[in-house]
């Protein structure tokens, strides 16, 4: 248990799963999660920067996982 | 696509910021 919630969890995989130098588009991850809102993933994704977890990479719509590398 | 030599000076240095806040949350 890495104290994140089942959503959290999702994108950060997501995320970690994209092989991009970029990153992944907040597009892409809407995509992707179809039951997810457009909001809860921003909520999300700006909880999981706020944590360190993420960053944003070449704009403020694509991001990346501290843990890749 | 490739990215450009002052995209990935971004890129490091927005990493870098996120490194130090996760250590940060992980001390507290």
């Amino acid at each position: 248990n890495n104290g994140l919630n089942p959503n959290q969890n999702q994108v950060l995989c997501l995320i970690k799963s994209c092989p991009e130098p970029q990153g992944i588009s907040i597009q892409e991850l809407k995509q992707r999660l179809s039951g997810m809102s457009m909001t809860i993933i921003r909520q999300v994704v700006d909880f999981l920067s706020n944590e360190g977890h993420i960053f944003s990479t070449i704009d403020e719509d694509h991001f990346r996982s501290t843990d890749q590398e | 696509s490739s990215l450009t030599p002052e995209q990935q000076r971004k890129i490091e240095e927005n990493r870098q910021r996120a490194l130090a806040r996760r250590a940060e949350r992980l001390a507290q």
